[in-house]
């Protein structure tokens, strides 16, 4: 199955939310989209990778627009003590960057030459999120421009 | 913007990686996809949150199929030295269940109700990761069947 990168697209004016060591039971990622849902919060990415099974933590990362961050926050500084989360940090300077295809899960380098892209800039991935069409990464909002130029140029979508 | 699930997704025969504690600068995520690309693994899903952008330090974890699991291993013990990460853990029954539909960055909602499902049946989420057309987690293998059961019932997909 040959992938096919279709385009690249740049979603700024967004806020970055991370809850820091969250305990790692059956609830919890429930509880914390529930309550953002409840107050028609939309959450655009959710990213969780996986520490080790046996530690009892975990982390959560996802994004909100900008706007709606101050009252996110409000949110979350109630639910951690509820939830038991050592912190929550927050930044609102960032953008997501996606690259979106088909086949894409067949093909490992198409995650390899987009991160090598971002690497090769010194441009900071600070989350990932993937599925067979879609690899999105979360910068600095400054670096969004160049970093969607230099995209578009690697997988010649300016030569279309 | 309405959403519609359209569907629920399961993949088994599937195996997780963590990286622990790597060095949280531009190029670390390039190096490990690259490495993995060279050696043909395909890797499903990757998800890394962020930590305190202070900190230094990240944690990115990926599935690969279950058979691809041992030449990962030695791959990754090989970076391991070279990227300075504290650790690498691997699992190797777990399963992806997605659930898959159109418009779900505009309903918080569906994530809520999909991670709902989850912790009520006490199903625990290992990882995450979304776009808008699909909410997509790792949990053990032995309740994939169980999950996309009752994910089936909640989106109301068998009355279909
Ligand atoms: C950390 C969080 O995802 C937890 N494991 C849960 O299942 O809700
Ligand atoms: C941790 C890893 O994603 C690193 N931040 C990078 O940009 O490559």
């Amino acid at each position: 199955e040959k992938f096919v990168v279709s385009g690249i697209t740049c979603k700024k004016d967004e806020a970055k939310v991370n809850i820091i060591n969250l305990p790692d039971r059956p609830g919890i990622a429930a509880r914390i989209f529930s309550e953002l849902s409840n107050n028609n919060i939309n959450v655009n990415m959710i990213a969780q990778s996986s520490l080790d099974d046996n530690s009892g933590i975990n982390n959560i990362s996802f994004t909100v627009s900008r706007e709606d961050l101050p009252k996110v926050v409000k949110i979350m500084e109630n639910l951690k003590k509820e939830l038991g989360a050592k912190d929550v940090i927050t930044s609102n300077n960032i953008a997501i960057v996606s690259v979106v295809g088909i086949g894409m899960k067949t093909n490992p380098g198409v995650a390899a030459r987009m991160f090598s892209i971002l690497g090769n800039e010194k441009i900071n991935i600070e989350m990932i999120s993937t599925s067979e069409i879609k690899i999105s990464v979360v910068i600095k909002e400054e670096f969004a421009n160049k970093a969607v130029q230099l995209l578009h140029k690697e997988f010649e979508l300016d030569k279309v």
